[in-house]
């Protein structure tokens, strides 16, 4: 564990405190894609099913279970609770092209072809695109909540914290997991867009709105 | 590499 590392932890858990309390306050998921939620509870289950397998350390379980509840709680506020409230009209990128090239990928690009090594692979393929349906949303819509862009850079953050965590790693302990920095770069990279437009608009007190 | 690592992370 290294500060990047934490800090990129509480970072991802912010974020989802953050999409989880914006649902709750305003009784509303309106802007929010639920598709990219169900892609990220989804990368959960199929990452932490090494819950039953492999313990490393109260934290890394605990973080992993909260990580899962909260984010099937975000799918169940959006799908159920405050379903009148989806935004579905807007919410229409087809997560089959997503999700059926990655678990290809997965199949033939692991580094073990063993059921649960190859459901951890497509975890890391999947979480690197999984918020395509919401940029997607954000580009259709052509603007964003103030509070859905602090999620998303809080998310955004989570990722390139990592992609430092790693280069600390490789320094420090001579770890590197080649499948997990590829897709860790490609997640970073289609929030570079979005951290433009966060840092020139959100962060001097503008909603977020796209140029025409 | 280790199959510690790998889960270790979040």
């Amino acid at each position: 564990m290294n500060v990047f590392r934490l800090v990129g932890d509480l970072s991802h858990l912010l974020a989802i405190i953050i999409l989880l309390l914006k649902i709750w306050k305003t009784r509303s998921c309106a802007g929010v894609s639920g598709k990219s939620q169900i892609l990220f509870s989804l990368v959960f289950i199929t990452r932490y099913l090494d819950l039953f397998t492999n313990f490393i350390s109260v934290y890394n379980s605990v973080m992993k279970i909260i990580y899962l509840v909260t984010s099937l709680g975000t799918v169940y506020l959006m799908y159920f609770k405050f379903k009148a409230t989806y935004d579905s009209n807007h919410d229409t990128f087809r997560i089959e092209f997503l999700v059926v090239p990655v678990g290809g990928l997965s199949f033939l690009v692991n580094h073990d072809f063993t059921p649960l090594e190859i459901l951890w692979t497509f975890s890391i393929y999947l979480e690197s695109v999984a918020i395509l349906p919401q940029l997607f949303m954000i580009s259709k819509t052509g603007e964003a909540e103030t509070i859905t862009s602090h999620y998303l850079f809080a998310l955004g953050s989570y990722r390139a914290l990592y992609i430092v965590n790693w280069v600390y790693r490789y320094y420090t302990e001579g770890f590197f997991d080649l499948i997990a920095i590829v897709a860790g770069c490609v997640q970073t990279i289609l929030y570079c867009d979005f951290f433009y437009l966060y840092i020139t608009k959100v962060l001097k007190g503008k909603q977020l709105k796209l140029p025409a | 590499p280790k199959i510690h690592d790998k889960h270790d992370e979040l």
